[in-house]
């Protein structure tokens, strides 16, 4: 329920002054979501999966994660989403590790690297802050997740 | 320099004190509708010349604000249960990283829109249009990232905005002096492509037992999973699964009770 917590401080006149924030005064609370904005999307792209090719092909390195007991955008979603870019395998499916202990599963393709997160729901860095930060780490070393 | 200062936090009510600077405010990305974008950053705890900018993006849509990713997730603080103080978060990505949280589009948190009608029609195209916009006169406010290696990460409906993003500024580099350095993305339990993700879902709540065969049979069979609209049909399947069958737990984790 921690998003509670945001919904009582961001609100706080003291807080929106140390961040300049609400500084012409919005006629609506701060909230964690939209509902406005979220009932009224006006247009989405049914799919992003282009948009990844041309990511690709400009040498836009991807990553993309899943933490395992998400039910919402689940694990079996992303690999299907993923399966029809057809991508070629350049490391198999291995287990990867975070101290001793198995972080999720993840395989390496040609210009994109596809990782679970054991345990994690939607918000992976919320449910499993340490294994996110060695995936985080390893995205940014462009390095493929520890086997050990 | 005087808008960086500006911007510069010097601390928030309730803050541990802390080495690495911050800093927040507005960016206008439209002045005819008077759009303008807030966003929060944390400098890297150790040296931030060196680190790389990640720009961190929650999804939704219409929830990319800084209650998610900043205060829950991969920021320095988290809020304390009585909305009284921060407290440290150790496993920060802004160990490794200078991290720039945005609210966008205009109308979520406390990004606003002078144009009220602005909350109707917004979507994909202007999210990542007057994203853009931001991050280019962002840097002319903090010009010592010109040149810094960009990533853009996020989660969830930000599985639609981070790609988009990456595209807009592969389109602005193509036309640029100054082209921005981005290097990557990364997005988690990403919203990627409305048929296999739906195909995806209701195949996860069947092989994780959470609803019975003869609601994922008429699931699969009832539903067109290739329409962003569900039909009555199918959102009655749904509503059915979710109500009566998941029962009583936290569907963003599904061995959790939900948040009452």
């Amino acid at each position: 329920c921690t998003e509670k917590y945001a919904e009582k401080y961001y609100n706080r006149p003291d807080v929106q002054k140390a961040l300049h924030a609400n500084t012409t005064k919005i006629p609506y609370k701060w909230t964690a979501c939209s509902e406005t904005l979220n009932r009224n999307w006006n247009d989405s792209e049914a799919s992003i999966l282009p948009v990844y090719r041309q990511l690709m092909a400009a040498g836009i390195r991807i990553w993309v994660f899943s933490g395992d007991v998400d039910s919402v955008v689940p694990v079996t979603a992303t690999r299907y989403s993923l399966a029809q870019l057809k991508l070629k395998v350049k490391i198999p499916w291995y287990p990867w590790y975070v101290k001793k202990q198995v972080g999720g599963w993840t395989e390496v393709y040609e210009g994109l690297t596809f990782a679970t997160v054991r345990g994690a729901g939607h918000e992976v860095p919320l449910f499993k802050p340490r294994v996110a930060l060695e995936l985080f780490r390893a995205f940014l070393r462009d390095k493929p997740l520890s086997k050990s | 320099r005087e808008e960086e200062e500006a911007d510069r936090i010097i601390s928030l009510p309730g803050q541990p004190k802390v080495t690495f600077q911050q800093f927040s405010g507005y960016v206008t990305v439209n002045h005819v509708a008077g759009r303008s974008l807030f966003y929060w950053l944390t400098e890297a705890v150790s040296n931030p010349l060196s680190k790389p900018l990640v720009i961190w993006l929650n999804g939704g849509p219409g929830c990319s604000s800084v209650a998610y990713g900043a205060s829950e997730e991969i920021g320095p603080f988290k809020i304390n249960k009585t909305s009284s103080g921060l407290y440290m978060n150790k496993l920060s990505w802004n160990l490794d990283a200078n991290l720039l949280f945005l609210e966008t589009p205009a109308g979520v948190g406390f990004s606003y829109s002078n144009t009220s009608s602005d909350l109707y029609d917004t979507g994909d195209r202007r999210t990542a249009r007057d994203s853009l916009a931001f991050l280019v006169h962002w840097m002319n406010r903090f010009p010592r990232y010109k040149h810094r290696e960009i990533y853009i990460t996020g989660e969830s409906y930000a599985g639609h905005y981070v790609p988009q993003l990456a595209r807009e500024i592969l389109s602005y580099n193509a036309n640029s002096k100054h082209p921005l350095n981005l290097k990557g993305i990364m997005v988690g339990n990403a919203v990627t492509d409305n048929y296999y993700d739906n195909l995806g879902t209701v195949t996860y709540w069947w092989s994780h037992a959470m609803i019975s065969d003869k609601t994922f049979h008429q699931l699969v069979n009832t539903c067109d999973f290739h329409r962003a609209k569900n039909s009555d049909e199918c959102e009655t399947l749904y509503s059915y699964a979710m109500d009566k069958e998941f029962g009583n737990i936290d569907q963003y984790n599904i061995y959790a009770p939900p948040c009452n």
